[in-house]
Parts: structure tokens; sequence; C-alpha cells
């Protein structure tokens, strides 16, 4: 099964 | 002070309708340009950005920025005592801790005022690169709710692959597979119906429908939905509002193990 992934791994907080 | 008129009620309603599923609280920033509001699901899988620049609204005044933190369902509750054809007024002091509603019908003959508490949220602001994308897909808002909707009834995730020939979106489960594929007809007469795809390379991503779903619930604000994709980035799902804003989705894909 695929993983979701979380957007923080994409994204930094700001 | 801030004070924001609007001639449609029914605009509002359905923004909220499009952001209550994903979202329980949220920082509706107002500044001289509009209003904006980021705020992530509480999995941390996707987020919603919506703006409404000043230009949209029949009266906008926002003498300093303020954020408005609203509990969405809160906020729902009071904007169904709106008829979708009053004309609605937000209006907020800056120190103040509360937001007020304003109804008007259209014959000017009732006028209804919601006193709603805002509360205070810590917002999780995700600073989100503009970019370009490796290929994008325009479509009828209508279509992509239809295909999300009825992928969801095979399986749990849709694997959105674009090519020359077009975009096909593929979902599979216990009970079998199911595919829908649209072809490029840009040159349909009428833009709305359009589906135009561009794309600088072939790619293939796997997104869980639970979330296109809600994302979905954008469909009555827009005509058309664009999907933004890059490998191994999340996907951007906007529908516009009007000329005077946007509601934006991102959703971060799913990766195999």
């Amino acid at each position: 099964t695929p993983i979701q992934n979380e957007l923080l791994e994409y994204y930094a907080l700001v | 002070m801030f004070e924001a008129r609007m001639a449609q009620a029914a605009l509002l309603k359905k923004v909220l309708e499009a952001v209550k599923d994903l979202v329980t609280d949220a920082n509706w920033d107002c500044t001289s340009a509009g209003i904006s509001l980021q705020a992530m699901d509480s999995s941390h899988v996707s987020l919603v950005s919506l703006l409404m620049r000043k230009d949209g609204f029949d009266m906008y005044r926002c003498d300093r920025p303020i954020s408005l933190g609203i509990n969405i369902a809160s906020m729902t509750k009071i904007m169904k005592c709106a008829n979708n054809n009053d004309a609605v007024t937000l209006r907020a002091e800056d120190e103040g801790d509360t937001v007020v509603f304003t109804f008007e019908s259209a014959d000017q003959e009732k006028v209804s005022e919601f006193e709603m508490k805002l509360m205070d949220i810590d917002s999780e602001h995700l600073g989100i690169p503009e970019r370009e994308h490796t290929a994008t897909v325009k479509m009828p808002a209508s279509e992509f709710h239809g295909i999300c909707r009825d992928l969801s009834t095979i399986g749990e995730t849709v694997q959105v692959s674009v090519t020359k020939e077009g975009v096909q979106f593929t979902a599979s489960g216990d009970t079998g597979k199911g595919t829908i594929t649209l072809r490029n007809n840009s040159s349909v007469d009428e833009e709305s119906q359009q589906v135009v795809i561009t794309m600088q390379e072939e790619l293939s991503l796997s997104f869980a429908l639970r979330y296109l779903n809600f994302f979905t619930k954008a469909t009555a604000l827009a005509d058309s939905v664009t999907l933004s994709m890059t490998a191994d980035l999340p996907l951007v799902v906007e529908y516009r509002i009007e000329d005077t804003g946007y509601i934006r989705y991102f959703l971060a894909p799913k990766i195999d193990d």
C-alpha cells in the first residue's frame, strides 16, 4: 500500500 | 476597523461549504488587499488556501491587518440564517473579540445581525512557493467531481497519469478496477466545457480520494478546476472565484513503500 506523505515533508512552517 | 460587504450571501456560503469538511478552525487574515485563509487539515496531509481580493466586495475597508479566528462550523450555522440573495456585511473592531454579520434582504425590508465570538487560533502557516508544474489539467469542475465520486466506489487511492493522449484516473480495490480517461478537447466552443492538458513530460502520481472528495465541495464556486502536478510534489487543485480570488487545495502524494 502506498504511504500517505504529509505536507510538512514538502513545505516548511513559516 | 474591518468592514466588508458582499452583494450575495450565496458566495460566502459556497466558500464555507468548500472549507468546512477540511478545517475546524481557521484565521481569516484581513488586510487592505483582501481576505485570505490558509489552513491544514488535522492530519497535515492537505491544505486549503483561500483568497478573496477586495475588488470582489461591494465595499471593503481594512484600516490595519487583522486576523479573525473563526470556528468554521459556527460561521456556517450563522450563514445558514442568510438568504442566498441577501447582502452580507462582516464587521470587526481592531481590538475586538467578535465579528458581526449583517444580512440585508434584497428589498431592504429585513435586516438581521449576528455577533460571533472570535477564537485565538495558533495558525500553522506553510510557505508554499509559486512554481511551474510539469503538467496541468483544466477540466469542468463537475467532471472532476464526478470522477472522484465514481472512483471512490472502487478504491481509496487514485492514480492520475498525464500522457500525450490525455489524462487517466485509475482506482483499484477488492472488487476490481476503474479507469476514466479524458482527452484534450480545447477546441470545444464553450470554455467551461474544455479539457485542456499542458505537459512538459509524462507523469503519474497517486492521491487519496478521501481528500479529493473534500476538495470537490468547491464545485459550486467555479465552472472549471485546474489540477497542477509535478513528480514528487503535492497536487494543487484550484477553483477560481470569478476574477477576484481562488480556493486552492494542496494534497501530498502517496508514495510507494
